[in-house]
């Protein structure tokens, strides 16, 4: 018999005991699950594993504790910029997004790009208007507001650093 | 970044991942993700993977698919592939991340050098797995 199975991921960083509160540790948790589970149900019913991997990142996309989607991160401009990729192995067929601003689900977007274009990889306001061609969702810039994420580009919105996911901010790096 | 790979009950194989980038990324910078090969990669000759990391490493070093071509030219299993690339090829040049990579057998690798990644798998009626520390 054939083996179903999913994985997922929400970033990776200097994440420690001592980065995460246990009400942190227990949202997180709470989080993969609902997201890995819902692909995996998806899989056992005879679905895709196409339509599983995008489902497992859209119900991550709307979860403002992961750097995706909702919870994207500030940009120098302080705007939120997405990127996003999907990928059949079956047809080898892909779509990727580089730079598109308010777009509520990119990794939608990524299988419109797959399904009903020639190309690959779109970016910035091309991408957006084929977003808008395909009737793509988008939401305002408050659905990105994120109080915490706020607070990190704070830090470092007057400097040329950069953060990466879930980075601890180590005072030598504001030195 | 969040990212997620899987193999249906044929045995075809997909990932996909999404990031908000950087915090205070400037210039248009993009990582990896949306880089075919690089952040994402699926062929059912060979596996799925989906990254997660400090991104321009991650392209330089054509993650997912030096990790699909170690499978396809060298016969490295899903994990050999995996741990040979990020444990050993990405910490040669500082680059800091992980994957997450499924087979068309089932097989799953989560795979990372960073202290810590968010992670989960469900594999047919087994029991679902979730870490976050190393």
């Amino acid at each position: 018999m054939q083996n179903i199975a999913i994985a997922i991921h929400g970033g990776a960083g200097t994440i420690t005991k001592n980065t995460l509160t246990t009400t942190q540790e227990i949202a997180f948790n709470a989080a993969l699950k609902q997201a890995v589970e819902a692909g995996h149900r998806l899989l056992a019913k005879g679905g895709t594993a196409l339509d599983a991997v995008e489902l497992a990142v859209t119900i991550l996309e709307d979860e403002p504790l992961f750097n995706a989607g909702r919870g994207s991160v500030f940009t120098k401009a302080g705007k939120h910029e997405m990127d996003a990729a999907l990928m059949c192995g079956k047809t080898m067929a892909a779509g990727a997004v580089a730079g598109v601003r308010g777009i509520k689900n990119p990794i939608k977007l990524t299988r419109a790009i797959l399904e009903k274009s020639d190309n690959v990889m779109l970016s910035g306001y091309g991408a957006e208007e084929f977003a808008r061609e395909h009737a793509i969702e988008f939401a305002p810039e408050s659905y990105f507001y994120d109080a915490y994420r706020y607070q990190q580009w704070c830090e470092v919105r007057d400097t040329n650093l950069f953060l990466m996911d879930h980075t601890e901010q180590r005072e030598q790096k504001f030195g | 970044t969040v990212g997620a790979v899987a193999v249906d009950s044929a045995g075809n194989v997909a990932a996909a991942t999404s990031t908000g980038g950087m915090t205070n990324k400037n210039f248009n910078r993009i990582g990896d993700t949306p880089i075919i090969g690089a952040g994402t990669y699926a062929n059912n000759a060979t596996c799925a993977v989906s990254c997660t990391g400090h991104g321009e490493f991650f392209i330089r070093s054509v993650v997912a698919y030096d990790i699909s071509c170690l499978i396809e030219y060298k016969g490295y299993t899903l994990q050999e592939a995996c741990e040979e690339v990020v444990l050993n090829k990405l910490i040669k040049i500082g680059g800091e991340g992980g994957l997450i990579a499924v087979n068309p057998a089932g097989d799953i690798a989560l795979t990372f050098n960073s202290e810590g990644m968010y992670r989960a798998c469900k594999r047919n009626d087994e029991q679902t797995i979730l870490g976050i520390y190393k």
